[in-house]
């Protein structure tokens, strides 16, 4: 099923190093301010190749919906992870 | 592209299968993994030598949910994978709730993701170009695989450009330096089709170019003769598609259809269109199962099927799409023998039909066989493949 809610969206924004790792708990999520939740759409849809609109919008939900690599995109949040 | 900033200081890198997914054949996803590193070996001087045992620089493991590294999976769909750039061990991991598959447009490509995955693995981050292997999201089923520019680009300027010549190795089909992309591994170059030149079946791609099928195999033909790195395996060349095919034709809409036996695929170019085989019966109303063979005939543009004695006239948009007043002897063909293993309308305009080591050329507008020196029937190894 495609993303459908902000909250699924922050979730995803922040899994993929696009919000702070607080975002994927969604008792966080209002904590958010505006400029942050925007920004990290925007970059999350230029980095997609979509239109930068920093709107949820069908276009961008779809393409959260889709199955991808776990790592994440942006360069400098995705090398977190440790081996051992 | 993107790199994450980390990068291997060896070119010779050892792998190893740790634990291996649950549906599929140990050998198989051997293989696929093979193939996935050779991927990034084609272009540069990196090495991939598999082992089964003791310490290695790429630790491969099919896992479900959480396994180890803090990052769970997340079930079928979704995240399908992951892996550790060098700096962090260049480890990957594979969500083993998903459906991987070998070669199908169904489930989820094991071959591209693993190559995705190891461009990690070798210190590559996400590319922001959608066209290359880099690219985060997965974009279904690709039959034939070409590593983009970009990922080229990302990969040698970490390694290097490739200096030595590839060498054969028993771990992972290494392909020419001289090609630009990475194909499936070809059947050794072999004279069987001129020892004995009877074929299954042979079409017209909807870009022009023939092919002849015979058992497990598949030649591509030029003008006269067969192109060179030919034969191929049926199963590499058109994935999920069986050998021993019995009939095919390239229909107007550009799609190539394959009878074998009380079955039918349907492909668009190399890839299989849809839920495939599907019944004769149900798909191609009125045309008998164990076909002989098919094609498309110049003169109205219907599908005519052979079989034995009888030929059929299908025209898919008429209901009932076969008339009643068919089937009809294949002596109504002036000179076409029953029996027949092929039928093809070349792109000369004329049609050709084929039976064990002999061809017929047939002239449309005079509705026979075509006269000319040397007569018809001719050896279809001197004509076709070229054979001496």
């Amino acid at each position: 099923a495609p993303v459908s809610t902000t909250t699924q969206a922050e979730m995803y924004l922040s899994q993929f190093g696009y919000l702070p790792a607080s975002a994927r708990n969604p008792a966080n999520s209002g904590l958010q301010d505006k400029s942050t939740w925007l920004n990290a759409i925007q970059e999350f849809q230029n980095f997609a190749g979509l239109n930068i609109t920093g709107e949820l919008d069908d276009e961008t939900l779809k393409l959260m919906s889709l199955p991808r690599c776990g790592v994440r995109d942006r360069v400098g949040t995705g090398d977190s992870r440790s081996k051992r | 592209y993107a790199l994450q900033g980390s990068r291997w200081r060896v070119k010779n890198l050892t792998y190893k299968v740790s634990k291996y997914p649950k549906r599929l054949k140990r050998v198989d996803v051997d293989a696929e993994i093979g193939r996935a590193f050779a991927v990034w070996s084609e272009d540069t001087d990196l090495t991939f030598t598999k082992k089964t045992t003791g310490p290695v620089h790429i630790e491969i493991k099919f896992v479900e949910s959480e396994h180890g590294d803090g990052d769970a999976f997340d079930g079928q769909g979704g995240t399908l994978a992951h892996a550790f750039f060098p700096v962090f061990g260049g480890d990957a991991h594979f969500d083993d709730a998903e459906l991987w598959t070998i070669g199908s447009p169904r489930g989820t490509n094991l071959f591209q993701v693993a190559a995705h995955e190891f461009g990690h693995s070798l210190g590559l981050s996400h590319s922001d170009q959608s066209s290359a292997l880099m690219a985060p999201f997965y974009r279904g089923f690709e039959p034939v695989f070409r590593l983009d520019d970009d990922d080229k680009a990302a990969i040698q300027s970490l390694y290097g450009k490739k200096t030595s010549q590839p060498k054969p190795s028993n771990a992972y089909p290494v392909t020419s330096t001289l090609r630009p992309s990475y194909t499936p591994p070809k059947v050794p170059l072999d004279d069987s089709i001129c020892k004995d030149s009877k074929i299954d079946t042979l079409f017209n791609s909807a870009q022009g170019e023939t092919y002849a099928f015979k058992g497990d195999k598949f030649y591509k033909l030029t003008t006269d003769s067969v192109e060179e790195g030919y034969p191929q395996l049926i199963s590499k060349g058109w994935p999920g598609l069986p050998g021993n095919i019995d009939a095919a034709f390239t229909y107007k809409n550009g799609k190539t259809y394959f009878f074998k036996g009380t079955q039918y695929w349907r492909f668009q170019g190399r890839q299989m269109d849809g839920v495939y085989p599907k019944e004769i019966s149900e798909g191609f109303t009125g045309i008998p199962d164990h076909l002989d063979a098919a094609m498309v005939w110049g003169g109205n543009g219907k599908i005519y099927f052979f079989k034995g004695s009888k030929f059929w006239r299908f025209d898919p948009a008429k209901r009932p799409p076969v008339k009643a007043s068919y089937p009809k002897p294949i002596s109504n063909w002036e000179g076409v023998p029953n029996n027949l293993d092929a039928a093809l309308k070349y792109t000369n305009g004329y049609t050709y039909f084929f039976k064990g080591d002999k061809y017929y050329r047939f002239h449309d507008a005079r509705f026979a066989v075509d006269t000319a020196t040397p007569a018809f029937p001719r050896p279809t190894a001197h004509w076709w493949f070229g054979c001496k």
